[in-house]
């Protein structure tokens, strides 16, 4: 694609091409946007992070958080959040809402979470969800880097052995791609919203994932979950469960939104975009977009609560 | 690249706790490679499973002898998987 207008966001892109979108998308808009190293991979590739701020001070204002793609496999995460990058820059100015948050508050979009998996996926094995770590001892590679926060690390939930699906790694925040954004997040200081990016199962889920036991704030955030999926259904009239992560599916220690919740980051949340199951992780690109549009009628929703309800 | 040649994506529906319990059992069987993408939860919730080729008959009859119902979500794994090859080749050829 020669710009952003005629990047192709209907189909699946290699990690080459998002990497180039950013570019393309930080040249357009150097007064909105800017693209941050956040660290390493454990095989060296770059993890980048979108700052979309209008601010021109060097501060650290009230911020919202999205990632997609810590799952690698989990393809239609990554499409929407380039997706959602441009959608920003063309809704800014133009959309009352947004321009209403940006004007407060910067947004930090990391497109692609797990850059070595997702490289894996389009090179070598499409399913691949982990990371690509070595693990000591054990032929098999990588930790699922949504276990592997310090959150209740190890406990149930997550799998102590390396060749399963869900093995939690060695330490909380081995992977670098989870220490990555601890970093970060405990430099920034100031994130008021935390927002990790799913598929499939069309769910929308909140704190807590290691116990049942409800988060402090459980009525607001069940009351923003139940407003978000209300505004996403309004588009395609795609179904939506919500409710917290162990309650609603299943338990799951050391995983993002415990961590983040745990950092005082009130409105953490976690998405499951479509579908249902007649396509898993193999979503048909034709669906990119209408994902996209839904799933940011939701963020919208969160994001906007975010800027009216300072804590 | 690791090809997917009659992997079948299986949904299992757990009626009760000790059908959900089944299930894990069977998460534990190594030998048979299973990739959940949707593990087992409640009872009621279903639970979605790849099946490599090589497992596809033990694992129904798991199912099967264990009163577990089941349909097959995906037949062939790497079908889906040539669509969307040939999907992406085509856009970018145009």
């Amino acid at each position: 694609a020669a710009n952003t207008d005629t990047f192709n966001y209907e189909t699946y892109h290699t990690l080459d091409e998002i990497y180039s979108f950013m570019d393309m998308l930080v040249a357009e808009n150097p007064n909105l946007v800017s693209k941050i190293q956040i660290g390493k991979t454990y095989e060296g590739r770059p993890i980048f992070v979108l700052k979309f701020s209008t601010s021109t001070k060097e501060e650290k204002r009230p911020a919202i958080w999205i990632d997609t793609g810590i799952h690698s496999r989990e393809w239609v995460t990554q499409a929407s959040g380039t997706w959602f990058a441009k959608k920003i820059t063309k809704d800014y100015k133009q959309d009352k809402t947004l321009t209403s948050i940006l004007d407060n508050m910067d947004i930090f979009l990391e497109i692609v979470t797990n850059p070595d998996g997702y490289a894996f996926t389009h090179s070598k094995n499409r399913l691949w969800r982990k990371t690509r770590s070595r693990n000591d001892g054990t032929s098999c590679v990588g930790a699922d880097p949504n276990r592997n926060w310090d959150a209740a690390f190890g406990k149930p939930g997550a799998s102590g052995n390396p060749c399963t699906e869900t093995y939690h790694g060695k330490a909380p925040n081995s992977e670098s791609e989870v220490k990555s954004i601890v970093d970060f997040v405990q430099n920034h200081k100031n994130i008021k919203a935390f927002i990790s990016i799913h598929s499939y199962s069309q769910l929308l889920l909140y704190p807590y994932g290691y116990t049942k036991d409800p988060a402090p704030d459980q009525q607001e955030l069940d009351q923003l979950a139940k407003a978000a999926v209300d505004a996403l259904s309004a588009v395609h009239g795609t179904k939506y469960k919500y409710g917290s992560i162990y309650t609603t599916i299943y338990q799951a220690s050391g995983n993002t939104v415990d961590w983040t919740y745990g950092q005082g980051i009130k409105y953490s949340y976690t998405f499951e975009l479509r579908d249902t199951g007649r396509y898993g992780f193999l979503l048909p690109a034709a669906q990119i977009v209408p994902t996209a549009e839904e799933t940011w009628a939701a963020l919208m929703t969160i994001m906007d609560h975010t800027h009216k309800h300072p804590y | 690249r690791e090809d997917f040649v009659g992997h079948q994506v299986l949904r299992i529906l757990a009626a009760d706790e000790a059908q959900v319990q089944t299930v894990k059992e069977l998460e534990e069987l190594e030998h048979l490679q299973l990739d959940f993408w949707r593990g087992p939860a409640q009872p009621g919730s279903s639970i979605d499973v790849r099946v490599p080729f090589a497992s596809v008959q033990a694992v129904k009859m798991f199912l099967e002898s264990s009163g577990l119902s089941y349909s097959i979500m995906i037949e062939d794994v790497q079908a889906l998987l040539d669509e969307e090859q040939e999907q992406m080749f085509a856009f970018q050829a145009r």
